[in-house]
């Protein structure tokens, strides 16, 4: 099982986007894939015709069990989506009351690494949405995965949030003493504007070796496929936006060892 | 005094756009302006060239007073900008430590309401640009405004979002028994998609008189703008982004008694 957390602290970067356009690709090549939604807003949930405020099984009950995940439990909060060999974990919004329930209770950060433990031979791939900040889904997605994915937009603002996961990130693995790999993904890319490549040149300069070498680029195909509650392979192939997650998965393919 | 909120507690929708964009038609027809970063993530900071990370004044200081403000601090903590007319009150990282610090402090919501009280004569708009989460600066934000403006793109995700904003909302008017007048504003409109064309219906479906009427198109000149650190209008005061803003300043000046 290859386990990928999708992560940046600014909002609006395109990390439900990153993991509904790798898993639908994922799945596309026969793999069977597990999105899990660690958003207490939910998007993905929504993006697949649930609704975060309603629902009644989601990835909060892993976190009830003071610490352990029964067996058992994760099936019963898998559900399919529109994507054939897609399978979604959902997320509700009582997620956003674990800060507070959790302060002072040892052992939370591992729930998702267990919860993953017990799926380990029924999934391929399994990727990982994450809210825009920090607390304990975060600690528990980057503790759960060997590979982090960080979307970040070309264009100046994102940067100072970018450098803000960073260091986000290098606090976490020392404290876990893992060796989580994590690349950055140039997210809407508008090579017509100068604001978009001055930023994209910024940000190779910065992190270097850590910057895939392309860039998804703007494409409104993204947001139709939102709408229409369908992952954007199976909108439509050969857009420019889900060529270039073609591109990343052979990237990101390449880098991870076989799990 | 005119005191303007831009809130939504969804991340990379335009709050700060609208702040400096709205700011900067202000100050080019005269007016005294002054826009107050309250988001920990600085992007308003960090804009006008300032360091959140090490800036040393900034509004967390407002803070550091047991819930009072001393008479003069908050000029202390006022800067000008590259836009003339235009001040900022800057905001600081630290300022992500203020939930943990308030915690079982009484008093701590009308904070910045105490802060404009002591500049009423000095500025003839406020602008305050929030961060996309709710807490103890979301509150004071609330309280201190006389209009909330809510962007959200058109766009499917975004509405459920919404939902979970007009929510707050409607708690906060009621804990505090004010009478807050909100505007939903649409943005990054792009009407060659459909889906940008039915989540605009939806939401005015939805949400009545309290849309505006017009929306904000997607414009690359906002980028642009905030690479070169200075307001949309100074960048170019006639692209589609910045007339579409002129239009919505008619509609607020028509909406908000004078202060
Ligand atoms: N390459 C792209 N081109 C155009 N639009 C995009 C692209 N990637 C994402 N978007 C759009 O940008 C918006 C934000 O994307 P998305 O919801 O994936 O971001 P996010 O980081 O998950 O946001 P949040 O922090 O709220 O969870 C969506 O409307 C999405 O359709
Ligand atoms: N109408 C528009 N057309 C095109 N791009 C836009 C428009 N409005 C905002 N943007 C761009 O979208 C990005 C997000 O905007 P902005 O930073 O204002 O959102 P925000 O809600 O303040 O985000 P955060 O929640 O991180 O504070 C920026 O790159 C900005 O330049
Ligand atoms: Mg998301
Ligand atoms: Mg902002």
């Amino acid at each position: 099982m290859r386990i990928w957390a999708i992560a940046n602290q600014k909002g609006g970067v395109g990390k439900t986007t990153t993991v509904v356009s790798l898993g639908g690709v994922l799945a596309s090549q026969g793999k069977r894939v597990l999105v899990m939604d660690l958003d207490p807003h939910g998007s993905l949930t929504s993006y697949f015709g649930h609704d975060p405020d309603t629902i009644e099984q989601s990835t909060f009950d892993l976190f009830m069990h003071k610490g352990r995940v029964p067996d058992g439990l994760p099936e019963q909060l898998i559900t399919a989506t529109s994507c054939p060999g897609l399978d979604l974990m959902p997320a509700s919004t009582a997620l956003a009351t674990l800060e507070r329930r959790m302060v002072g209770v040892d052992g939370m950060g591992l729930i998702i690494s267990k919860t993953l433990a017990l799926l380990w031979d029924q999934y391929d791939f399994v990727l990982l949405d994450n809210s825009p900040s920090l607390g304990v889904l975060m600690i528990n997605s980057l503790a759960a995965s060997q590979q982090l994915i960080v979307p970040v937009q070309t264009e100046f603002l994102a940067i100072k949030g970018l450098e803000r996961m960073m260091h986000t990130l290098s606090m976490v693995i020392r404290s876990q003493k893992s060796n989580l790999q994590h690349l950055i993904l140039p997210t809407m890319f508008d090579r017509r504007t100068q604001a978009s490549l001055q930023s994209l040149r910024t940000i190779k300069q910065t992190w270097g070796d850590h910057v895939w070498k392309f860039a998804i680029p703007v494409d409104t195909k993204f947001r139709d496929a939102s709408t229409k509650g369908v992952v954007p392979s199976d909108l439509d192939a050969v857009t420019h936006g889900v060529r270039a997650y073609k591109k990343l998965l052979e990237t990101l393919l390449e880098k991870t060892p076989n799990g």
